[in-house]
């Protein structure tokens, strides 16, 4: 693609193509693009390696780092609230955040608000004793609402300094889930001051534009955070948090790169970038 | 919508008997697009579009609809054809235990499909389906199905997670026999379509059980790389078939002519909720107009 001496239609149909099939859409691809072929209309960019990294700039700048790591602040516990539709590795990535904080002396509080899903509990309290969290638990099928209020008293009670609230999977498409979720969000509130500090929306990079939907939902009904996009030890590229971040501006924390505990990384811009054009 | 966008190019045309050339090529424009924001994978969205125009071309407007109509009825047409005009049965002839694998990437919906085709097989089929808990590597994962078949009251086999999955299908596959079940469903572990070792893992049970069916569980949200999962799953195994899941989200759907369009498999079923009852047999004609918007 980039192996020409010269910027071309095709160079131009070719970039077009790089960014579609990273997942980055129709709309956001091409406005990249044409701001791109603005520059080489006006013959400010005519060298396709220039015209490469010019791009690859620019998508980094519309990417939202978060320097990659949970700040606790001075006020413990700090509460996240972990949400995102069914199966994008909400569990096992508070499992891996859980490890790191565990791993450097933090007590660390994990409330199982998952009551729905077979053996969601189940799972939940396996990576709990696997990384030295405790998890609170109620019955499967009661309230998840009040496991987040129990979860956060035992927090509070115990000096927890991180607490993660694991939450059933939800499309957010259903009302009566994103009202549950509205519910959680105000009972953690009611429990301690000011929590969820963080709402944390997990994003699975093989997800196409749905992933826009999902954010602009989940923000809407409680205001996201932070995101975490999982999977991208796979073949795709993730693309849709370049629109995500454009248009939401919510910053992306961090990676999931697999399924062991330790598969998580900071979200760094520039190496996204580098990804998405390899 | 599509109809939307074409009916706003063609606005400017009427009472034209012919589609022409230029007509023919704003309106690709639009269903190229449409076909991409609905996540349709770009390689196949060319083809697609390719198949499109040579129809278009020529195509005379019949006297009841617009042209923009016409063109919306040849893209509806060929979504249809390419995505399977006819719905595809489970193949089930063979001597029980008919075995029915489950294979897909992390997350799908393989272990809740597996007890929705397991409740299918009891209810609609009229079969004794048996439950096998393959994956032995996820926390729980044998729980999880080891419920779902409790729920439904459908008999599951006792996983030991110290035996490796290969190991765990001949057993099954053994007290399926000994037990008198007609089928049996195996939930395997989510895993990479570039892992060769757990792709190889796979290749051995499927030499170990000779299934019937080899369905990919997909999420019917992915994106572009549809198309790289499907076809190295098919490459690696033959799939027989595949379901999309999650399909009662707002997802559009275009994976599933990117599944079917690089694999050439049909897509058999899909799964339209978190609940056992909440699998539908695919309907091409609702995943046409789906996409369409
Ligand atoms: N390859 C890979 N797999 C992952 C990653 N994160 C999670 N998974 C896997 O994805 C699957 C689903 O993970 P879960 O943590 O159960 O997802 P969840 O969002 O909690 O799912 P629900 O609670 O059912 O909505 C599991 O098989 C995980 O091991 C990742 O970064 N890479
Ligand atoms: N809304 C909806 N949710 C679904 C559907 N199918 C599965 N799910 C949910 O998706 C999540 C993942 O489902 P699982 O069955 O655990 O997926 P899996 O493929 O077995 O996951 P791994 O074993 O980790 O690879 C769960 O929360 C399910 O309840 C569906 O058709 N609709
Ligand atoms: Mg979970
Ligand atoms: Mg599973």
């Amino acid at each position: 693609l980039f192996g020409k001496p010269v910027v071309d239609e095709e160079t131009l149909e070719a970039l077009e193509e790089v960014l579609l099939t990273a997942d980055i859409g129709v709309a956001t691809s091409m406005k990249l693009v044409e701001e791109v072929a603005e520059r080489v209309r006006r013959k400010e960019l005519t060298d396709p390696e220039v015209l490469r990294v010019h791009l690859k700039t620019r998508i980094a700048e519309i990417l939202i780092e978060d320097e990659g790591h949970l700040d606790l602040g001075p006020k413990r516990p700090y509460v996240v609230l972990v949400v995102g539709v069914n199966g994008v590795g909400k569990t096992t990535t508070i499992g891996k955040i859980a490890a790191q904080f565990t791993a450097r002396g933090d007590k660390v509080v994990i409330g199982a608000a998952d009551t729905f899903r077979a053996a969601a509990i189940e799972q939940l309290a396996i990576w709990g004793e696997r990384v030295g969290a405790q998890v609170i638990k109620h019955e499967h099928g009661s309230d998840p609402a009040a496991v987040t209020f129990d979860t956060l008293e035992a927090a509070k009670a115990r000096g927890a300094d991180l607490v993660l609230i694991d939450t059933a999977g939800r499309l957010h498409t259903k009302t009566n889930l994103m009202e549950e979720m509205k519910k959680i969000r105000r009972v953690a509130g009611k429990a301690i001051e000011g929590a969820p500090h963080e709402v944390m929306l997990v994003l699975d990079s093989t997800t196409g534009q749905n992933a826009i939907s999902q954010a602009k939902t989940f923000n809407e009904t409680i205001t996201v955070d932070s995101i975490v996009l999982t999977k991208l030890d796979g073949t795709a590229k993730g693309g849709v948090i370049v629109g995500i971040c454009d248009e939401l501006k919510i910053p992306v924390k961090f990676i999931g790169i697999g399924e062991q505990v330790d598969d998580l990384r900071p979200f760094n811009a520039a190496e996204f970038v580098e990804a998405l054009f390899s | 919508s599509l109809s939307d966008k074409l009916a706003d190019v063609f606005k400017s045309l009427t009472g034209k008997g012919k589609l022409n050339e230029k007509d023919i090529e704003a309106a690709l424009k639009q269903v190229r697009m449409a076909l991409l924001e609905a996540d349709v994978n770009f390689r196949v969205v060319k083809q697609f579009v390719a198949d499109v125009r040579v129809r278009a071309m020529g195509q005379e407007v019949a006297r009841s609809l617009t042209p923009d109509q016409t063109v919306v009825k040849i893209v509806r047409e060929e979504l249809v054809r390419v995505m399977g005009e006819t719905c595809e049965e489970l193949d089930l002839r063979a001597a029980p235990p008919v075995p029915i694998l489950l294979v897909g990437l992390q997350g799908s919906g393989k272990t809740t499909t597996a007890g929705k085709l397991a409740l299918y097989l009891k209810k609609k089929l009229r079969r004794s389906p048996y439950l096998v808990p393959a994956d032995v590597y996820r926390p729980a994962a044998v729980e999880q199905l080891k419920k779902i078949a409790t729920d439904l009251d459908i008999p599951v086999f006792d996983t030991d997670v110290n035996d490796d999955p290969v190991e765990v299908c001949k057993k099954a596959g053994e007290a399926a026999r000994i037990g008198g079940y007609d089928t049996i469903i195996i939930d395997t572990a989510g895993r990479l379509h570039i892992d060769e070792e757990l792709m190889g893992e796979l290749g051995r049970i499927k030499e170990a059980l000779d299934p019937n069916e080899i369905l990919l569980v997909a999420d019917a949200m992915t994106g572009q790389d549809a198309v790289n999962v499907a076809g190295e799953f098919d490459r690696a195994l033959g799939l027989t078939g595949v379901v999309l899941s999650k399909m009662d989200g707002d997802a559009r759907g275009g994976a599933a002519l990117s599944v079917r369009a690089v694999t050439g498999k049909p897509i058999k079923f899909v799964g339209m909720g978190e609940k056992s009852d909440a699998l539908e047999v695919f309907a091409p004609d609702r995943v046409a107009s789906r996409i369409l918007g």
